[in-house]
């Protein structure tokens, strides 16, 4: 919530005091604007000399509110092959999308028409390609419309939302967005907006869209007024950021420019954000023109805040950035974006590393986890694709499966940062599985790549399935996209320093065995922070602007990483750069004595001091050790995981290992034996442990072992009793006989062939028969058969061997025999 | 079961040898070409009059002395994808 600004900007167009999002001018209670468009308009970006076109079913390039910056050379039309994208009009508005999103991203200003646009001087294109049967040639040839003229393409479109489709650009259309990435742009990469979907009530995930699943798409989610996920949300690890939108009836929604050069303050959903932040994205491109595409992915991450939207799952990755599956690294700031954009260096070259291959094919249980691993070096052996700071994560995975829509993928990264790939999405009744279908997470962003990965894959049956029919993972592969150097250290001293503190400072170690002999935890600097300054302006801001974190000493600037000594706590080392913090981050503990935070032994989340067996709670992936005070990735012997608490509880004294419960046992203590999931005293035979009188008791005497005194309740028969009918018996019914088993010490009881009434040694071999039966053998055949057969007959029968088949024996054998 | 797919009486074509060597091939197969498919070399649209417009069965016959050609390394009808606005 912030307060009404005094100074904000006043427009002529009459819907302006209705755009809740972009300013505090209605002076309520309700005043939204952290997505700041209006500080980034002070600051002079408004979208000059930038090209943004709208993928959809076009735009009224006549409506007063786009006209004046309706860019025909951004335009075509696919659909009817000429450049004209202007919608077909029809009676129901139906193509009223395009011109929709348009107005949010270049709509003019001070026109005295309806709004006014994030980027209101960029010039805006449309491509009409949703009016008609959409094909891969139609996608492919929409990417790829004039990539070296159009900076920003924005599409609120993708495969059905509806919860049960799995689908993605074709072969062309990934070719395209390939071409915009590398050629796009004077080779600076073409930048493409995708809306993440609209299929949150028909419990969809984004991640089986494999538009806004690709790396080369900024995928974009959407925030009610009052920070809710809105019903349409669907969440996945691919969403980077997001935008307000329309939320419940009474939030409100997005004004914008309408068909029939109409006003509407209707427009919703999923639609209304990758506008929104290709407006916003023109507003940096105007402050550097030479941002390259994973620039502008950079620096979405850096500057989106979790601000006020609320979600389960926020969450600290290993470099320090809050992430979440609904929102992506938050909601964007316009400002922050074109300050940053600005002073932008731009990053490394991206490196790609198949960091693991694995096509081993394996059943995945049902219920449990599937859990598979690969510890990996992130290609450091080779150094044109050496991954040592992540970006893009892929998991390439074929999946054979009854029901796809019981699967849930994770994917958890060296540094312990958990991604949900895939949910369970009750209305995918496909058994078609995924063949290579990419999984891509953003939430691993600025980590080290280096380490154990771990992919996990739960079936959850959401109805009654054939347990026999389970899922195999066929093959699955992991592929790292990010940069061998540090993203931000081409910046100047004082950037660099600035930058390196939010990556590295919350940053969680990777477990040891990933650690290469180089990157072995550098030591803490042990001596006071004093930062650099320059002569003659430290005492300018020390009295002024310091950060109110900054000790007595001052500080070179006003940001909490500037100042000479600290109040509290410091954090970070010097290679690292150091701020000031009140509280020590979780991964640290304060060390009071020397005012430093200092790192908790690898897993814990909060410590007492360095130890091991000083931790207080643990990260993620592992559990407390409460008797030890250690944290584990496995509970030892005598433990087992407490998955609510995350800690590791003692077994029943009678176990040797447990699971879930106390006294879930599934390995006894000597002297005691597993029965129903419980670890009983050993009995004599012929007796039983009764667990009410806490003594052994007398079996029946037919039993040999039993677990209570019932004739019902024998493991084992005595000496010369069958087993029969859950009973032990002296002697088998008529029409069964005793039948060795092996690994029993008893006889089973089994039955004699249908029409036996007796049999011995095994089923067939008949000693009587039943009425209506004549025994030939050791065979009982009916009586009704025929017995005047003729030679040829006979010989018929016995050339087709007749009589072996069991359908003919009963009409056949006695004939033939009687026929000779 | 899913849907069934939909054929169209449009095909993407990969020929080598350029678009002259594109429209050569498409003439002699009794296609139109319809240009290259965006900025991907030796990808080309082609049109085929003859074939139902939608269908929901693939296409043969003709067809299959196109994917014959020496010229054509890779040939796809295309299949309508269902898209929806967000």
């Amino acid at each position: 919530q912030v307060r009404s600004d005094p100074q904000a900007l006043y427009f002529n167009d009459p819907i302006w005091s209705n755009m809740w999002y972009l300013h505090c001018g209605d002076k309520n209670s309700r005043c939204r604007s952290e997505m700041n468009v209006q500080a980034a308009w002070k600051r002079g970006y408004t979208g000059k000399n930038v090209v943004v076109t709208i993928l959809d079913d076009g735009i009224e390039r006549n409506h007063p509110d786009l006209a004046p910056n309706y860019d025909s050379y951004a335009s075509y039309d696919v659909n009817g092959n000429d450049y004209d994208p202007s919608p077909r009009y029809d009676a129901s508005n139906e193509n009223k999308h395009g011109t929709r999103c348009a107005g949010e991203v270049a709509a003019s200003a001070n026109n005295s028409y309806c709004i006014v646009g994030i980027a209101y001087n960029a010039k805006i294109g449309g491509i009409r390609m949703l009016d008609g049967d959409v094909t891969d040639v139609v996608e492919a040839k929409s990417l790829g419309i004039r990539p070296n003229y159009i900076d920003i393409y924005s599409a609120s479109w993708g495969p059905d939302d509806d919860g049960k489709t799995v689908d993605g650009p074709g072969r062309l259309a990934k070719q395209a967005f390939e071409y915009g990435i590398k050629k796009g742009r004077q080779g600076l990469g073409s930048i493409f907006v995708w809306a993440s979907g609209n299929g949150g009530r028909e419990g969809d995930y984004c991640s089986c869209d494999g538009y806004t699943n690709s790396i080369y798409t900024i995928s974009v989610s959407s925030a009610t007024e009052n920070g809710y996920k809105p019903w349409y949300l669907e969440e996945c690890a691919s969403t980077l950021a997001t935008t307000y939108s329309s939320g419940a009836f009474y939030e409100r929604k997005i004004v914008t420019t309408d068909l029939r050069q109409r006003c509407t303050d209707g427009h919703t959903g999923t639609s209304v954000s990758a506008p929104m932040v290709a407006g916003i994205i023109a507003l940096a491109l105007e402050a550097n023109s030479q941002l390259t595409w994973r620039d502008v992915q950079h620096l979405l991450v850096k500057t989106s805040r979790p601000a006020h939207l609320k979600a389960s799952d926020w969450k600290v990755n290993g470099a320090g950035h809050k992430v979440s599956h609904f929102y992506g690294f938050g909601l964007v700031d316009a400002e922050a974006l074109v300050v940053e954009a600005k002073k932008w260096t731009a990053v490394p070259s991206q490196h790609m590393c198949v960091a693991a291959s694995d096509k081993r094919p394996r059943s995945i249980p049902l219920v449990q986890v599937l859990r598979t691993t690969a510890l990996t070096s992130a290609c450091a052996e080779h150094s044109d694709q050496r991954v040592v700071y992540l970006e893009h994560v892929v998991v390439r995975t074929s999946i054979s499966h009854p029901r796809r829509g019981d699967l849930q993928i994770y994917l958890v990264s060296p540094s312990g940062t958990k991604s949900q790939l895939l949910a369970k999405r009750l209305l995918d009744l496909s058994n078609e599985g995924f063949t290579n279908w990419e999984f891509m997470t953003v939430h691993c962003w600025g980590e080290k790549a280096e380490g154990q990965w771990t992919l996990e894959i739960q079936d959850l049956p959401s109805q009654v399935r054939n347990p026999e029919k389970q899922g195999k993972l066929k093959e699955w592969s992991l592929i790292l996209y990010g940069t061998a150097e540090h993203p931000y250290h081409t910046f100047s001293a004082h950037q660099s320093r600035s930058r390196m503190l939010e990556l590295s400072a919350p940053e969680l170690e990777p477990p040891k065995a990933a650690l290469s002999p180089s990157q072995v935890e550098v030591p803490e600097d042990e001596e006071d922070y004093t930062a650099q300054s320059t002569p003659g302006s430290a005492n300018i801001l020390q009295t002024s602007v310091c950060h109110p974190e900054c000790g007595d000493k001052g500080c070179d600037g006003p940001n909490a990483d500037q100042c000479l000594n600290c109040v509290h706590f410091s954090l970070g080392s010097v290679k690292t750069s150091r701020k000031c913090v009140s509280v020590c981050p979780l991964g640290y503990f304060g060390d009071t004595a020397a005012r430093r935070c200092r790192r908790c032994h690898k897993g814990c989340e909060t410590c007492s001091s360095r130890a091991a067996t000083q931790c207080l709670s643990c990260r993620r992936g592992f559990y407390h050790h409460q008797e030890m005070n250690t944290c584990v990735t496995l509970c030892p012997a005598g433990f087992y995981a407490d998955e609510s608490q995350k800690n590791c509880l003692k077994c029943h004294p009678s176990c040797k290992k447990c699971v879930d419960e106390p006294e879930k046992c599934t390995v006894c203590k000597e002297g005691f034996s597993l029965a129903r999931g419980s670890c009983i005293p050993d009995c004599e035979p012929g007796t039983y442990f009764d667990s009410e009188l806490i003594r052994c008791g007398e079996c029946h005497h037919t039993c040999g072992t039993c677990v209570g005194p019932g004739r019902e309740e024998c493991i084992h028969c005595a000496k010369n009793f069958h087993f029969h009918d859950w009973k032990c018996v002296p002697a088998c019914g008529e029409g069964f006989y005793p039948e060795e088993m092996p690994g029993l010490p008893h006889k089973v009881c089994r039955r004699c062939d249908e029409n036996c009434l007796s049999c011995a040694g095994s089923s067939r071999n008949c000693s009587r028969c039943k009425t209506g039966f004549t025994q030939l053998g050791t065979s009982c055949i009916t009586n009704h058969t025929c017995s005047n057969a003729d030679e040829t007959f006979c010989e018929m029968v016995k050339s087709n061997r007749l009589c072996e088949r069991k359908l003919f024996i009963q009409f056949c054998c006695r004939t033939c025999l009687l026929a000779g | 079961p899913p849907p069934r797919p939909v054929y169209t009486n449009h095909w993407a074509v990969q020929v080598l040898g350029g678009p002259a060597e594109a429209d050569r091939v498409a003439a002699a197969h009794g296609y139109l070409n319809l240009g290259q498919i965006g900025n991907l070399e030796d990808y080309y649209h082609f049109y085929h009059s003859k074939t139902f417009k939608r269908s929901t069965l693939s296409s043969r016959g003709p067809h299959t002395f196109l994917r014959m050609d020496p010229q054509v390394k890779w040939l796809q009808q295309q299949e309508v994808k269902r898209r929806v606005k967000r």
